[in-house]
């Protein structure tokens, strides 16, 4: 563990607890696409199927909990809870997001570090994670005003993998024949996609104005 | 096992 993977997974935590107190403090997911969560719970489940055959850490083993339990009960809340998903923006979140989970999986069967049935879901993880946030980026930009947590929770979403990035720097530099080519790759188009979301962000912030993605 | 250390990042 090195701390940019820290402030990585900090960074990760922290987006989803953005997620779930924007929910509970206002009983309102507007500006939340549920595709994406969806997306999100799929990303995990697949990610780490290995939960209960590899014990890495009481760490990671918390985490993936952590991330597998709160994805599906933010999507649970989005779907049935009978005040939040009155506010759920339905006629806005209509990205056809089957392409992403079919293209993912197709190059998962193509591109894995060994074919094997967890190895190829872990790399359709990774993959779908990097288009994942897709769905969540153009409900933004149709939804004219972004409230301040949900824009919080998106900027630091993509600040995570970012952190990932600077973490597998590190570890090619200090660990011999370390490569990550699959999650690297994959990290930096996840993270290239929310350019233009941190520049519209960065420009709110510095002028103090509410956050507003062009349509 | 060592191969099921590969994956240790979240």
């Amino acid at each position: 563990m090195n701390v940019f993977r820290l402030a990585g997974d900090m960074t990760h935590l922290l987006s989803i607890l953005l997620l779930l107190l924007k929910i509970y403090a206002t009983k309102s997911c507007s500006g939340v696409s549920r595709k994406t969560q969806e997306l999100y719970a799929i990303v995990f489940i697949f990610r780490y199927l290995d939960l209960f055959t590899d014990f890495i850490s009481v760490y990671n083993t918390f985490m993936k909990v952590v991330f597998i339990a709160s994805s599906l009960a933010i999507v649970w809340c989005m779907r049935f809870h009978p005040v939040v998903r009155r506010s759920y923006d339905r006629e806005l979140d209509t990205f056809r997001y089957f392409f992403l989970v079919g293209a993912s999986f197709a190059l998962a069967l193509i591109w894995h570090e060994k074919f094997s049935v967890q190895e190829v879901f872990w790399a359709f993880s990774i993959y779908l994670e990097a288009v994942a946030i897709l769905p969540q980026l153009v409900l933004l930009q149709r939804s004219g005003n972004v409230d301040n947590l949900t824009g919080q929770y998106v900027f630091f979403l993509g600040a995570y993998r970012a952190f990932y990035i600077l973490n597998w720097i590190y570890r090619y530099l200090t660990e011999p024949r370390f490569t990550r080519w699959i999650a690297g790759t994959s990290g930096v188009v996840q993270t290239a996609l929310y350019a233009d979301f941190f520049y519209y962000y960065f420009i709110s912030w510095k002028n103090n104005s509410k956050l507003k993605l062009p349509a | 096992s060592a191969e099921g250390k590969y994956h240790d990042e979240l």
